[in-house]
């Protein structure tokens, strides 16, 4: 018999085990373990990979504590821009997306690109558009707001305006104010 | 930035990521987890999904190398896994890391960053999480 199943990452980076209280560790278990079990009760029923990265996915991008849907980090303007992207292994179909704003869940919207279009990716407006059309849940740009995210922008930028407002150089990385990386 | 990679009980696999980008980032910029073959591939053989420093991952095709190497080289996941993410990547200074899933329901789960949220579940349902090397 074949084995199934599924792995999931939050988020890679410079974490910190004096930095992550056992508050905020406990937290973010939860969430990944309620990723887990929402990919495996699909699989469990005989479900598609699709569907069951798709859930999996959904649970993360609900949850603040990842940059990720709801609890996205900002853009230098003070705007939350998302992108999602998905892949399937048995037809090599793909969808993605990329500077939604008004899209709960962008997974969501990659996958409807996959399928639902001759496409393969779609950005910003037009990505939006089609979305509606979907019928896809839009939420106003608030939603994706969290105060963590915004004062991390806030450092970012005042970092920024003590080395005289230089962008990086090429090659050099443009290393987010918290270390961790989208 | 999120990621999951699945294996079905008809042996097909699968592959996404999600992202709101990064802190401060101007100009529209895009990074890897949209682009298919750098943050996010799958084919018959390999599913890979990536986070990191996209910069990175684009220009070295994270994603599609790892499954390129299991489907071409014959490699073992861990091996094509690591040596990019450990080796390739490394080299070039990109961080981050990838969860990947083979067609025998093999994972990897290689991060050359200090911390790396991640997990895994198996038919069994019990549920692997870590972040740190351990």
């Amino acid at each position: 018999q074949r084995k199934w199943g599924l792995a999931i990452h939050g988020g890679a980076g410079v974490m910190s085990r004096d930095t992550l209280t056992p508050e905020r560790e406990a937290e973010v278990r939860a969430r990944l373990t309620e990723s887990l079990q929402a990919g495996h009760a699909i699989l469990a029923q005989g479900g598609t990979s699709l569907d069951a990265v798709g859930a999996a996915i959904r649970v993360l991008e609900d949850s603040p504590l990842f940059n990720a849907g709801k609890g996205a980090v900002f853009t230098h303007e003070g705007r939350n821009e998302l992108d999602a992207s998905l892949m399937d292994g048995r037809t090599l179909a793909a969808g993605a997306v990329a500077g939604l704003r008004h899209v709960k869940n962008p997974i969501a919207l990659a996958r409807r690109v996959m399928e639902r279009s001759p496409h393969v990716m779609m950005v910003g407006e037009g990505a939006e558009a089609f979305a509606r059309e979907q019928g896809l849940e839009l939420v106003p740009p608030e939603y994706f707001r969290t105060e963590e995210r915004w004062e991390q922008l806030q450092r970012a930028l005042e970092k920024e305006r003590a080395a005289g407002g230089q962008a990086s150089a090429p090659g050099v990385s443009p290393r987010p104010e918290d270390g961790k990386f989208g | 930035t999120v990621g999951a990679v699945a294996l079905d009980q008809s042996g097909h696999l699968a592959a996404g990521t999600s992202t709101g980008g990064m802190t401060n980032k101007r100009y529209g910029r895009v990074g890897d987890s949209p682009i298919i073959g750098a943050g996010t591939y799958a084919n018959a053989h390999c599913a890979v999904s990536g986070t990191g420093h996209g910069e990175f991952f684009i220009r070295h095709t994270v994603a599609r190398d790892i499954c390129a190497r299991v489907e071409y080289l014959k490699v073992p996941l861990q091996e094509a896994a690591d040596t990019v993410v450990r080796d390739v990547l490394v080299k070039a200074g990109g961080e981050g890391g990838v969860i990947a899933l083979d067609a025998q329901g093999t994972v990897a789960m290689p991060f050359n960053s200090p911390g790396m949220y991640r997990g895994y579940m198996g038919e069994d349902g019990q549920p692997f999480v870590a972040i740190f090397p351990e």
